[in-house]
Parts: C-alpha cells; structure tokens; sequence
C-alpha cells in the first residue's frame, strides 16, 4: 500500500 | 487537479465571501459562532506551516486567502462589531473539541514530527470545526437565509472532495486514510442540516428547525 500523502490538496 | 477538487475549493471561497457578505451588509455577526471561526483560523494556520513549500500558485494564494481571510473575520466579529455578538449563544465547549483533536493526532499520524503531528491536529479539528455553529443553530432553531446559503457552501465543499478522493483513487491511486476518515466524518456532520436546507431553504421558506 502506498502511503501517498503529498500535500497538494488544500 | 480534477473538476471535484476544483468545484469543492471554489464553493469554500464562496462560502467565506457569502459570511463576509452577511457580516457586511447586515452589519452584524448575529446567528455566526465565533468559536467555529477561531477553530477555522485554527485549522489554517496549523495546516499552512508549509506555506512557504512551493507546490503551485493556486495551492499558495489558496493557502494565503483562507490564512487571512480566517483573521479578518475574527476581527470582524471581535472587533468591528463586536456589539452584534452574543456570547451566551455560542456556548459549545471547544477546550474538548481542541484536546481531542490534539490527543487523536498524537497518537495517529503518519510522521512522528511537529509539522506532521500539526498538519494531522488540523485535519481532525476542521472536521468537528462546524460542531459550534451547529449548536448555535439548534439552540436558536432558526438562521437567517444567507448564514444557511454560507452553511450549505461550506457543507457542499467536503462533499466534493469525497467525490475528488474516489476520483483520484481511481485515477492515480492515492489514498489518504487520515483526510479520508475525517472528510468522510465532516460531511456526515452535515446531512441534518442538508435535509432541512433542501425541504426548507430550497422551497423559498425560512430555516426553522422542525
């Protein structure tokens, strides 16, 4: 599981 | 950035832009809850720490507009007109709210770190954020039309960015349980006043609560 939390959102 | 997405951020500017214009033409912040607003200046301030990481100009002017947009109506409502508050309607005990958060994101985050443990405490907290005014509106049983049009907007945006996740887990396979499980808590915060915003609001009547 790819833990994929780039923040881009707002 | 997706139609989701986009939609979802520009319904939380609208919602800001429709409470500056309630505070501005009925020159009052009767019916607001300055509790919520200070966990939204709150929310921003811990979650922009990364203000300065550049993603895209749309993420930073994003960032900069809800910062200070979130200070201007603090000071608009603690300041400017500071007569047309009534405290003894806003009684929602934010200390739990704020501890609770803080605990949660302690305990579940992804990163052990200050920037990271801050970022989560604000995810958690823009969850429960609305949990004042909500209060309010069941303490009063009624709203003026434009605080429901701002509540709907500010609902409508967490909607959406449900419907961006499923969209992006299917596009790009990003997951993201923290922001999920919390969106997913936001919105449902929400449906009491949805269903009462569609049968009344909607139908041209006042909100009053059944």
């Amino acid at each position: 599981e790819q833990l994929k939390h780039e923040k881009d959102e707002l | 950035m997706n139609f989701f997405r986009l939609t979802a951020d520009l319904m939380h500017l609208l919602s800001i832009f429709v409470l500056l214009l309630k505070i501005q033409k009925t020159r009052s912040c009767s019916g607001i809850s300055f509790k919520t607003q200070l966990l939204y200046a709150v929310v921003f301030v811990t979650r922009y720490l990364d203000l300065l990481k550049w993603i895209s100009l749309y993420n930073t002017l994003m960032k900069i507009f809800f910062i200070a947009s979130s200070i201007y109506i603090l000071y608009l409502m603690k300041i400017k007109f500071r007569a047309t508050y009534d405290p003894s309607q806003d009684t929602f005990r934010i200390e739990f709210l704020l501890g609770a958060c803080l605990l949660l994101a302690l305990v579940f985050n992804y990163t052990f770190t200050f920037i990271e443990v801050l970022w989560t405490f604000s995810i958690y907290l823009e969850a429960v954020a609305i949990l004042p005014q909500l209060f309010m509106l069941s303490r009063t049983g009624e709203a003026e039309t434009i605080t429901t049009h701002y509540l709907f907007a500010l609902g409508a945006y967490r909607g959406l960015y449900l419907l961006n996740w499923i969209w992006r887990f299917y596009t790009e396979h990003h997951i993201d349980w923290i922001v999920w499980v919390a969106g997913a808590i936001q919105t449902a915060l929400y449906s009491d006043f949805f269903y009462i915003y569609y049968k009344k609001v909607l139908h041209g009547q006042k909100f009053e609560l059944p």
